[in-house]
């Protein structure tokens, strides 16, 4: 944050555009506009309204050269834009340098990408140091695929802000309060609810984490509550909906998948190198997508559960089974395809729709029967 | 071409004093930048290589002039606010 923290004391900001460039349509302005004032919406609880007159908090313009703020732009290349940190007058407003080729794609300029940028400099937020964050001061090449806020941008903005109120976006998606087009989210399932399924579980450091949708809860087994989050909020590049997970604790990482890839996790950081292709792990090209994933400790293997078969991979050879086998040979008294799986305690658990089975992998049985929400204060 | 280097080799220094007066809040004392001996030139250097995560050296690397070359964010890195 800039020196004694200046932000805005309201939570609904007005913008205006003062201008266009001649470089895109005044549409593609105003959508590029929105969108980036919406990235920091969809992680804290600001809201946006776009004024056409008067004043408004945050003014945009597109300028050259001098322009009356003593901060002149300095042709093509360079100093791309300028914001100015909260506060009355031109406080907040951000200024787009003229000079440059403005465009809505990967080649030029992105203005959507430079405004969410400079829109973090409108709400209080300095320069970042991390090179993976959108406030790293520069310009880099814009990856429409990914969620331009990393961590340190989002600990910055809730850390002037909070974060978002609104439970059912993740933050990869509008929060526009002018939008009335906009799709309803799904309702978020009650955790007592018995139709509750997920899409995956793991152990997490002591706690267990359930996937579902955009969210995950975490659940410590002692602790009598549990804490809805959402996954954008703490790995930013990863998508909603993941597939499969499992934890591998000797080495604080936890695997997430998703169709054909997997992300490998420490605490709330993706490690480098991330996502890969989940045939580099020795599947056959057939398999597009994981069920469900679970590391057996005491073996030293994952499990990959696909239909009504199971694949093993052996952690410390590195090495997948040739075939998969049915999950019925292996774990009698399971049938069926598995929506997620995790080892808690040297025994097994199993979520098939609505019904929860625990293992012992010693005895080769199931030995109790649960609901789905038996993890959670119902 | 020794004069072609020389002349290659100031205009990195300008750029990058330019670059130090712009986003590192360097100011020139109006003589011109005497590169050995001009100490608070290359702690502006240092800070900037720090910032960016690049090897701290205070010196005018290559690496360091392809940064300052880049676009970038017109608000200072290191600032004095007001």
């Amino acid at each position: 944050t800039f020196a004694g923290e200046p932000k805005w004391a309201k939570q609904v900001l007005t913008y205006r555009i003062l201008n266009y460039t001649p470089d895109l349509r005044p549409t593609d302005v105003n959508a590029a506009i929105k969108k980036a004032l919406n990235v920091w919406s969809s992680v804290t609880p600001l809201k946006f309204i776009k004024k056409d007159s008067g004043d408004a908090d945050i003014m945009i313009s597109f300028v050259a050269r001098g322009h009356n703020d003593f901060i002149p732009f300095d042709g093509p290349g360079g100093s791309i834009a300028h914001a100015y940190a909260p506060g009355k007058d031109f406080g907040g407003d951000a200024h787009f340098d003229e000079d440059e080729t403005w465009t809505k794609s990967t080649e030029g300029t992105n203005l959507f990408y430079v405004a969410a940028h400079e829109f973090g400099h409108s709400l209080g937020l300095f320069h970042s140091k991390d090179p993976n964050a959108l406030m790293y001061p520069v310009y880099r090449k814009f990856d429409p695929s990914v969620f331009p806020l990393h961590q340190d941008d989002i600990n910055g903005i809730q850390h002037l802000y909070g974060p978002s109120s609104n439970t059912h976006n993740n933050g990869r998606e509008t929060t526009e309060i002018k939008d009335t087009t906009e799709a309803k989210e799904p309702e978020l399932p009650n955790t007592c609810s018995p139709d509750l399924t997920f899409d995956a579980v793991t152990s997490f450091r002591g706690e267990i984490m359930f996937f579902k949708d955009k969210h995950f809860w975490r659940k410590h087994p002692a602790v009598g509550t549990a804490e809805l989050n959402l996954i954008a909020s703490f790995w930013p590049r990863l998508p909603p909906g993941v597939d499969a997970a499992h934890e591998i604790p000797k080495e604080d990482e936890t695997v997430i998948y998703k169709g054909n890839e997997f992300w490998i996790v420490r605490g709330d950081a993706i490690l480098p190198g991330y996502p890969q292709k989940i045939y580099t792990l020795g599947f056959s090209k057939d398999v597009t997508k994981i069920d469900a994933a679970l590391y057996n400790g005491n073996e030293g293997k994952i499990y990959y559960f696909i239909g009504d078969k199971f694949w093993s991979y052996d952690k410390r050879s590195q090495t997948m089974d040739r075939k998969p086998v049915f999950v019925r040979d292996a774990f009698p008294g399971i049938n069926g395809k598995i929506d997620a799986a995790f080892q808690h305690e040297n025994l097994f658990y199993f979520f098939l729709g609505r019904k929860q089975f625990e293992f012992d992998p010693d005895k080769k049985r199931v030995t109790r029967l649960l609901k789905t929400n038996f993890w959670f204060p119902c | 071409f020794p004069s072609v280097k020389r002349q290659k080799k100031e205009e990195g220094v300008q750029l990058i004093q330019k670059y130090l007066e712009n986003y590192y809040g360097f100011k020139k004392d109006g003589e011109p930048v005497i590169w050995k001996s001009n100490s608070l030139m290359t702690k502006k250097i240092k800070e900037m290589q720090e910032f960016f995560g690049l090897e701290v050296t205070g010196k005018m690397d290559s690496g360091t002039l392809q940064l300052v070359q880049k676009r970038r964010c017109g608000f200072p890195d290191i600032a004095g606010f007001s």
